[in-house]
């Protein structure tokens, strides 16, 4: 498969900010993040999948220090992206695997998964892109989970 | 902010399977990703979100060629996953915009969400990282999106 792990990392400075029921026409998220970026809220991970219903769930975190800032941006804007909830969650972490080469995460993502899975860690949000796989677990799982991934992929970290 | 646009990329290769109702306990994804490790199936983009009622909404996208193989691996284990249904799309296609030093994603998202907007594109699924805002949309909208990321962009990507 040709990809090559280079890190492993914990981030447990983040809260998370989720929408549901966000209509899944266009210009919805546009408006969403304009709304943050009007705000000066410094977002990282986003994610969002879509329903079967026209309606989607977006995800994203900020640093806890901006969190109630983000929800009360998220409130304004509720009404316009025809959301249903707008909810707030300090007690997150986040671990990721970072490699180059991964053309394919198969591989990766089932050893990382099976790691968490191993050390009986809850995966509550995942993404990807071509160089990295990001987790977002329970903070109180976080020195667990993090130990769990630098023992699987140690070999490789050396 | 500190980071700067290193690529905008289209990818209209690939297909994406998404499960609804996985239980959200650990060691699900796990089982589901040992399944495509078993079968040889590469994955590229994963995207999960929870919901508040103990499910989740899992999202992998593979190669257009392993898409039935995919869709066949998750019926397999779509019992054990708990997951209410398991559907295969092959009609979409995925626009990236590529950074460097992107501690915020916040400025590009708002900016490529409202190219996207603009040109009426309506987004899927949205997957980050560190370097890397991710965009599914529909496979007839590809080179519309494609085109106004690249009008975004322009000015940096010279
Ligand atoms: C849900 C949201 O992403 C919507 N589809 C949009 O394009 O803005
Ligand atoms: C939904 C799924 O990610 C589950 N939480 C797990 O850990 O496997």
């Amino acid at each position: 498969e040709g990809f090559v792990i280079r890190a492993v990392e914990l981030n447990r400075s983040e809260g998370k900010i989720t929408l549901d029921g966000v209509r899944d026409t266009p210009g919805m998220v546009s408006h969403l993040f304009q709304e943050m970026a009007g705000r000066n809220i410094d977002v990282n991970l986003i994610v969002q999948n879509s329903g079967p219903a026209g309606d989607a769930h977006v995800t994203f975190t900020v640093r806890r220090e901006q969190l109630e800032a983000a929800r009360t941006a998220c409130e304004a804007v509720r009404e316009k992206l025809g959301a249903t909830a707008v909810e707030a969650d300090a007690n997150i972490a986040t671990v990721s695997v970072i490699g180059v080469g991964m053309r394919s995460h198969t591989d990766v993502a089932a050893r990382m998964f099976a790691a968490l899975a191993r050390a009986n860690v809850n995966i509550d949000l995942i993404s990807t892109s071509e160089i990295e796989i990001e987790c977002v677990v329970r903070e109180s799982e976080a020195c667990r989970a993090h130990q769990a991934l630098l023992q699987e992929f140690h070999p490789e970290l050396e």
